[in-house]
């Protein structure tokens, strides 16, 4: 391993971890350097399997992935002090969080150039990854995984189906967490998963059972079938339920604590922001749901 | 780029910090860091719309496969997932069923999600979790992944 990427001290830590942990850059094509933050297993090291992950976006950090999901770092509300998961993925492999494509978080390209696509940005992670096993060439005979999340659906297998050629990695399979894998079934499936939850009503659903479906389709083709004017009108609503009403879209029931969703406003013709949308209190809707809420929070010590 | 209802304003002040770039070997010249790159989301471009070759040729090459989806996620669904990994057709090995844990702290097993076994080819659900699952349930995503690696029966 190379000592001048060690992490010597990990600031906001009452007290550092036991196993090593690495940050520096790896080498893809071109100009292009990607930062990595290698976390050594707590367990055995030496035989514990080497696992590579990535978040999503496209464009977004894997670093948020370590400090926010399964990392050993948790980072307290003040931003400053730190403290440990024990439920780390480092409790029984080494992971490697890579910062990738060029231009996600500390990674960057001296030429400044960051338009990239799903084949370029696997053959710079594959690249980036050689150059990984150069450096901690200690690894390259433990077992070898790719995981990811989110547009790691796409990341993942894009770069599995690269890795799977290179008998110089000890490759033996990747994981995906909520990802994306087709892009039809994932926008067919969610207007399923919204009528299932009861986020959308069983006069909606008949209209779009009428409009958007075939009758000997096993399920409904909403995607295929949005181009058409009555199936278009009567999905608009389910968008506007599921990403624009303030629900959380990575959490149903998780609270929506910040953040612009964004919706399309028919009196403005314009797009605009849920939180702004939220601020408008003639809105009828909104209006309604907001009283529901405020009446609920009124009886729920009542409740039994 | 900021995901909307998500609030990682803790990670942005805390990286940003002179003394972590320090310690993480960032140089000076290198951007801020935030959770998602803007100019990387808009000059991004997709070439693919489904993963179904990129699946085949791994699992052709006989190495093991885990997709796991937490079941309140509207982003990445596990109905989306579900529908996709059936329609690679491997050959089933386990029906699905229900996968249990004990929460830390109790002694009674809990439902964990659900899993179904194809060949080299898990799919598995973590139940109550959203789109970042070790996030949102901590000990199953842990006991799920330590499954997988280690050819851990659910």
């Amino acid at each position: 391993a190379p000592p001048a990427e060690e992490i010597k001290y990990m600031p906001g830590l009452h007290k550092q971890p036991y196993w090593k942990q690495y940050s520096g850059y790896l080498n893809a094509t071109g100009t292009k350097q990607l930062h990595y933050w290698f976390v050594q297993s707590a367990n055995k090291p030496s035989e514990d399997p080497l696992v590579l992950w990535m978040n999503g976006g496209p464009g977004c950090s894997s670093d948020l992935g370590l400090l926010s999901e399964h990392g050993p770092f948790r980072i307290g509300k003040d931003g400053a002090s730190v403290s440990y998961n024990p439920h780390a993925w480092n409790n029984v492999a080494n992971m490697m969080y890579l910062e990738a494509p060029a231009g996600v978080g500390f990674s960057y390209s001296q030429d400044k150039n960051y338009t990239t696509d799903d084949d370029q940005v696997a053959l710079d992670n594959h690249m980036a990854l050689k150059n990984f096993f150069l450096k901690f060439p200690e690894y390259a005979k433990n077992d070898f995984y790719i995981t990811g999340e989110s547009y790691g659906g796409i990341y993942v297998p894009t770069l599995s189906a690269r890795v799977v050629d290179d008998t110089a990695i000890n490759f033996k399979g990747f994981v995906v967490g909520n990802g994306l894998s087709d892009d039809e079934m994932n926008s067919d499936s969610l207007v399923y998963f919204a009528y299932y939850h009861g986020l959308i009503g069983d006069s909606l659903w008949s209209g779009l059972s009428k409009y958007c479906c075939q009758g000997n389709m096993t399920r409904c083709a909403f995607s295929q079938s949005r181009g058409k004017e009555e199936c278009g009108k009567a999905l608009s609503p389910v968008t506007e339920i599921v990403y624009g009403s303030g629900l959380n879209e990575y959490n149903l029931y998780g609270t929506c604590e910040g953040g612009n969703g964004i919706y399309f406003d028919e009196e403005t013709n314009k797009v605009a922001f849920t939180h702004q949308k939220w601020q408008m209190k003639n809105n009828p809707y909104v209006s309604q749901k907001m009283k529901f809420i405020q009446d609920f929070t009124n009886v729920e010590d009542h409740l039994r | 780029l900021t995901p909307p209802c998500l609030n990682y304003s803790n990670v942005v002040k805390y990286l940003n910090t002179a003394e972590v770039r320090k310690q993480l070997h960032i140089p000076d010249m290198v951007q801020k860091w935030d959770i998602c790159s803007a100019v990387v989301g808009m000059g991004y471009k997709r070439l693919y719309s489904s993963m179904d070759k990129q699946y085949h040729k791994v699992l052709l090459a006989k190495k093991k496969v885990m997709v796991y989806n937490g079941d309140v996620d509207m982003a990445c669904n596990f109905l989306g997932d579900e529908w996709f990994v059936e329609s690679l057709n491997q050959k089933l090995v386990t029906e699905r069923k229900a996968w249990h844990y004990t929460p830390e702290g109790t002694t009674s097993t809990q439902v964990a999600g659900f899993v179904k076994q194809f060949e080299n080819l898990a799919l598995v659900t973590v139940r109550g979790a959203g789109h970042m699952v070790p996030t949102d349930k901590p000990q199953p995503a842990l006991i799920m992944i330590t499954n997988y690696l280690q050819d851990k029966p659910f």
